[in-house]
Parts: structure tokens; C-alpha cells; sequence
């Protein structure tokens, strides 16, 4: 089974 | 005061075309340097973010920095208006609720005037630094539309991998299974349907079909797609090195002397093994 993560937990907020 | 003139309105159609799925509500941040708008699609998997520079309007003044948030299916539906070979000109006042559209016809005889409202959104946004890649495959768009399509009758992720010879792509469901391989061409006369690869490592990594997809309508905007990878990073390094980067240059239409004149970018986290 493969999963995805939020993109947030790849970029910091600005 | 704000007001840009683009005299290949289509290119603002394209644009629309490749963003008003993916993203809902979004920010235009007006510059004096141009254009530009980041925002993540509604399930926060991907992420957008499209820059038009200054220099690729005909007109461009932005007396000061403004924000224009609004709904993109809206924008649209409007600019949907417009005709393909329309100028197209946009207007905003100092702290107006509204923008203005003027689609312009070729022949000057005739001028749509159409109004937007405006929204207040609470963007947030997400800094995107300069990554070095250590993948980067350019190919001619439609191909790689055609790749993302065929494999999504197959199976919901496409595992890229890549070598120094060639890159496959590759997908697995209930009915089979599918790839395609693609070998770097050599040097050609037509740019444009040619396939690089520059690679430090070899790579091997799976993405969401639907989102690929998603990305692959802005294939009328650029004759080549960039795809920039990274193998996945050791723990405790910067996890953004393994986002996928589908970037589609934004030309415009000079047939003797084409020029860049800003990009979409969309960013994709991998899917992984749980």
C-alpha cells in the first residue's frame, strides 16, 4: 500500500 | 493603478486551462516585475505556482504591489470569452473589489469589458527554495501527456525510472501492466521532440497518476516539459529534494524569435511505501 503526504510537509511556510 | 496588456490573450486561456482544475481560489500577486500566483490544489497533495514576467506584456504598469485573489473558475468562465486571437488587458484600481477584463478583437472593431469581484483569501505560502536536481528529464509535452493518460488506464501511480540510457515509465494494476521507455535522441534538428536526460544517480520513484494528469493540461502552453527529480534523500536531510517538479516554460508565439516569458511549475511529493 503506498501513500501520499501533504506537499506542507515537503515546503515550509513562508 | 494596475493594467497589463497581452496581446496573445490566448496565453492567458492556456494558463487557466492548466490551473482551474487543480486550484479552486487563488492569489495573483501584482508586481512591478510581473505576475505570479502560488497555491496548492484543494487536497493540499500539489502544489502550483505560475510567474509571468513583466516584460512579456505588451503594457505592463503596477504603480505598487497588489494582490488579486479570486475564484479561477470564475476567471475562466470570462476569460473563456475572449477569442483566441483577442488582446486581452487587465485593470485593477488602488484597493478596488473588482478587476477589469477588455478583450480586444484583432481588427480593434470591437471591445468586450467584462468585471471579476475580488476575493480576500488567506493564502498560504509555502517558500520554495532553488533545489538542485539530481534528475532532470526534458521531453517533447504531448508525449508525456500521452505516457500519463495511457497509464492511467492502468494503474493510479507511475514509477519513473531512470538510467543513463533511457527512462521508463511504468504502471501496474488489476489488469496488468504497462511502460514505456523512452531513449535520449540524439542531437536533432527539431528541439522540440527531442529527449534529455542529465543524471547524477539513477532513480526510481512513483508519482499520482491523477495529479501527472492534472499537470498535463498545460501542455499547450510549452512543446517540451521538464520533469526534475530526486532520489530519495538519507534521514534528516531536507525532505523537499524528493518533490517531482513539472515545470512547462510559458512562451510567447514569435515564430521567428520565441522568448521565455514565465513558467508553471507544479510540485508533487512521491508516493511511498507505508
Amino acid at each position: 500500500k503506498m501513500s501520499q503526504k501533504s506537499i506542507t510537509s515537503y515546503f515550509k511556510p513562508n | 493603478m494596475f493594467e497589463a496588456r497581452l496581446i496573445q490573450g490566448s496565453i492567458l486561456k492556456k494558463i487557466l486551462d492548466a490551473i482551474k482544475d487543480l486550484v479552486t481560489d487563488a492569489s495573483w500577486d501584482c508586481s512591478p516585475n510581473g505576475m505570479s500566483l502560488q497555491a496548492m490544489d484543494t487536497s493540499h497533495v500539489s502544489l502550483v505556482s505560475v510567474s509571468l514576467n513583466s516584460d512579456g506584456f505588451d503594457k505592463y504598469r503596477c504603480d505598487r504591489n497588489l494582490t488579486l485573489g479570486m475564484n479561477l473558475i470564475s476567471l475562466s468562465k470570462i476569460i473563456k470569452c475572449a477569442a483566441n486571437d483577442d488582446t486581452i488587458i487587465i485593470k485593477a484600481g488602488d484597493g478596488g473589489d473588482k478587476i477589469t477584463l477588455l478583450f480586444e478583437a484583432q481588427n480593434e472593431s470591437e471591445v468586450a469589458e467584462y468585471e471579476i469581484k475580488l476575493m480576500n483569501l488567506d493564502s498560504e505560502y509555502l517558500g520554495i527554495p532553488d533545489t538542485t536536481y539530481n534528475v532532470t528529464i526534458k521531453m517533447p509535452s504531448n508525449k508525456f501527456q500521452r505516457i500519463c493518460r495511457d497509464l492511467s488506464q492502468i494503474g493510479d501511480a507511475v514509477t519513473i525510472s531512470c538510467a543513463k540510457d533511457g527512462v521508463r515509465f511504468g504502471a501496474a494494476g488489476d489488469l496488468g501492466s504497462g511502460s514505456i521507455r523512452l531513449a535520449q535522441t540524439a542531437t536533432s534538428d527539431k528541439p522540440e521532440d527531442s529527449v534529455t536526460i542529465s543524471m547524477q544517480e539513477a532513480l526510481c520513484q512513483s508519482f499520482a497518476l491523477k495529479y501527472l494528469n492534472h499537470f498535463a493540461k498545460a501542455t499547450p502552453l510549452s512543446a517540451q516539459v521538464t520533469l526534475s527529480m530526486s532520489p530519495d534523500v538519507p534521514l534528516g536531510e531536507p525532505l523537499l529534494f524528493n518533490v517531482c517538479v513539472v515545470e512547462y516554460n510559458i512562451s510567447d508565439n514569435d515564430d521567428e524569435n520565441p522568448s521565455t516569458i514565465g513558467f508553471i511549475r507544479y510540485y508533487l511529493a512521491p508516493k511511498i511505501d507505508d
